[in-house]
């Protein structure tokens, strides 16, 4: 149907990108805080190995560039399953 | 590879609710149709397009919210996404495409420039559509990020391959097949991709050898795979399928191969419920986001078996071609709207010579309506499409047969539209007018205007729009108006009235519009007056009604 134009912009932070797309548990409170680096450091690795870039575990530039990529709005890892290859 | 549940059938239909203006009906169709071939080789599986929503997989094109908790976000970004297969939900396997995207077909030896490969995106939400995950393989085709097309042809990776076998050939599914899966005593050449299950003690019942041969990219695999027939109980390595098939535990499984890498593929099998929720069906997001966004949202088209909200429509003919679904004409006001069906959207020409665009800079619109919070401006047998005054929609004018399926040919102009209280809009033709729910015309259209208590004879009305601070409904003709009543369906006592009433409306008006800016419209020639909905007080003089809305 026609709609009022809402735009959802891509997600503001990577923190929402990857609640997102699974690769960290969209809990309903700001859980920010609640992520351990090394946590986050995993996360961003597997973030990495969906974008087939290079597994540092830091947000470099490539990483940031790949959140803002075109993309399936899929997640990427079903409902906090991780996949291990 | 990841993967999600799989269908329970090898023979699945499909339809295409609509499509963007630029790309067309028959390419999306042709290229849902090729992709589905390509996945469909890889596993068995058969695909039939169907003309009506009732089918397993629905493929449209949607913008913003759309009524899946899954708002798209302009250009760019997100493209499209897709529902895994799902026995408890009705909106499994459909696939969402982003609308606001410069969907394009690429051509095989050319570099895309400009615009996003529908094909290389549709080959991919199909994946999702069957029961597949994103993959971390870079040459799969479930990579979550679109690579554009450098002019090769796109196709299925190797990771996808071994899905679709995983899913769809080492899994019994209950329905026939269309081969006759052989019996053969196992080869006793063990070729080297072999890989030979450790066999399970003989069952109960006779153990089906099952050989496929794979070839892709004319290297061929072959698995040789023991299939157990109705036993419950799997290999220890294999994953164990319930009887509703849906992968429950996750097994290490290795295939060595004797080509290029060895990899170790842990089956994730995720829990059936993706992401997206797949318990509530349809209908009850539309209820629920209906009733609370009723006028902003996009319902994917229902998978409904043509049945109006209306009542049951006692055929599932659609209007004009054969006859009409007869449906209980009371409508009750509690009924859900009907799930939005996108025929709205610009389709590709139907009739192989389209009539002359008309100069819209002239104005006299014949037409302008609210319309689901945009308006819709109609002259002869186009339509324009506004998002508010002066920000025209591209891909407008369309021919409103487009827009309005099933209008017979011999209607060429509309003399007025509104959308009704309950959400259907409405459509006058001359002493007619036609009740549209968004996929059919329902209440037995085309209806007589005697139903708006307007007598018989004065040759249609000029106008109609719908006063928002008491919800009754307008009727202009020539020099007086009538105010109707929704709720009783009767026009007020004392009219008609004359028109000098809004004080500055000229007679015979081409149009009216109520907008969400507590406005009214009054349009006559290339002139339109405003009435503020507040005090009734209109604008002074008139202004340029093509400048200013359509920026001519």
């Amino acid at each position: 149907l026609p709609v009022e134009r809402t735009v959802g912009p891509p997600p503001k932070s990577a923190l929402d990108f990857m609640k997102q797309y699974g690769y960290l548990k969209a809990d309903k409170e700001n859980s920010a805080a609640l992520y351990t680096e090394d946590g986050l450091s995993e996360a961003i690795k597997t973030v990495q190995r969906f974008g087939a870039l290079k597994e540092t575990g830091r947000l470099d530039n490539a990483t940031l560039k790949l959140m803002s990529s075109p993309r399936c709005g899929n997640p990427d890892v079903l409902h906090g399953k991780r996949s291990k290859r | 590879f990841v993967l999600a549940n799989g269908w329970n059938k090898r023979h699945l239909t499909y339809h295409v609710a609509n499509w963007p203006y630029k790309l067309g009906e028959e390419a999306v169709a042709r290229l849902i149709g090729k992709a589905l071939k390509t996945w469909g080789d890889y596993g068995r599986l058969e695909f039939t397009r169907k003309p009506t929503p009732d089918a397993d997989i629905i493929v449209s094109f949607a913008r913003g919210y759309h009524n899946d908790m899954f708002p798209f976000d302009g250009p760019g970004y997100v493209l499209a996404h897709a529902f895994f297969p799902n026995p408890g939900s009705d909106i499994a396997g459909d696939i969402h495409f982003d609308l606001d995207e410069d969907w394009v077909e690429a051509k095989p030896q050319e570099f895309l420039e400009s615009g996003t490969d529908f094909y290389s995106v549709a080959l991919h939400e199909l994946g999702h559509s069957l029961g597949l995950a994103h993959s971390t393989d870079e040459n799969s085709i479930m990579f979550p990020y679109y690579k554009g097309t450098d002019g090769t042809s796109v196709q299925l990776g190797q990771d996808d391959l071994m899905a679709m076998y995983q899913l769809y050939i080492l899994r019994s599914i209950q329905e026939p097949t269309t081969e006759s899966t052989r019996r053969t005593k196992p080869p006793n050449t063990r070729s080297p991709t072999t890989r030979t299950r450790p066999r399970e003690p003989a069952t109960r019942t006779t153990q089906r050898e099952t050989t496929r041969l794979y070839t892709e990219n004319k290297r061929t695999y072959s698995w040789r795979t023991t299939e157990p027939t109705v036993s419950t109980r799997a290999p220890p390595n294999r994953p164990t399928y319930t009887n509703s098939m849906t992968p429950s535990t996750r097994y290490p499984t290795t295939r060595t191969r004797s080509t290029t890498y060895t990899r170790r593929t842990t089956y994730t099998t995720p829990t059936p419920s993706t992401f997206y929720p797949t318990t509530s069906t349809r209908r009850e997001w539309i209820t629920k986001e209906t009733s609370a966004s009723r006028w902003h949202t996009i319902t994917p088209p229902s998978r409904r078996d043509h049945t109006s909200s209306f009542g049951t429509s006692t055929s599932n003919s659609r209007y004009g071609s054969t006859g009409r679904g007869t449906t209980s004409h009371e409508s009750s006001a509690t009924v859900n709207r009907r799930p939005y069906s996108p025929s709205w959207y610009p389709i590709g020409s139907q009739s192989s010579t389209p009539p002359p665009e008309p100069n819209i800079c002239q104005g006299k619109f014949d037409a302008v309506a609210n319309l689901r919070g945009e308006i819709f401006i109609f002259k002869d047998e186009y339509i324009w499409r506004l998002q508010d005054l002066n920000r025209r929609v591209s891909g407008y004018p369309v021919l409103m047969r487009h827009m309005f399926q099933y209008l017979p040919e011999n209607i060429k102009k509309i003399d007025a539209a509104y959308q009704r209280s309950d959400g259907n809009m409405i459509l006058f033709t001359g002493d007619l007018y036609w009740v549209y729910d968004g996929t059919n015309f329902i209440e037995n259209s085309p209806r007589s205007l005697m139903d708006y208590g307007i007598p018989q004879g004065i040759g249609g009305i000029d106008a109609i729009q719908t006063w928002d601070r008491n919800g009754k409904t307008y009727l202009y003709k020539g020099d007086r108006f009538w105010r109707f009543n929704e709720t009783s369906k009767t026009i007020d006592p004392g009219y008609p009235q004359p028109i000098e009433k809004w004080g500055g409306i000229p007679s015979n008006i081409d149009a009216a519009l109520s907008w969400k800016d507590g406005k009214t419209y009054f349009f006559k020639d290339d002139l339109y007056w405003i009435l503020n909905n507040r005090d009734g007080i209109t604008s002074d003089s008139p202004r340029s009604s093509t400048r200013e809305w359509l920026g001519c």
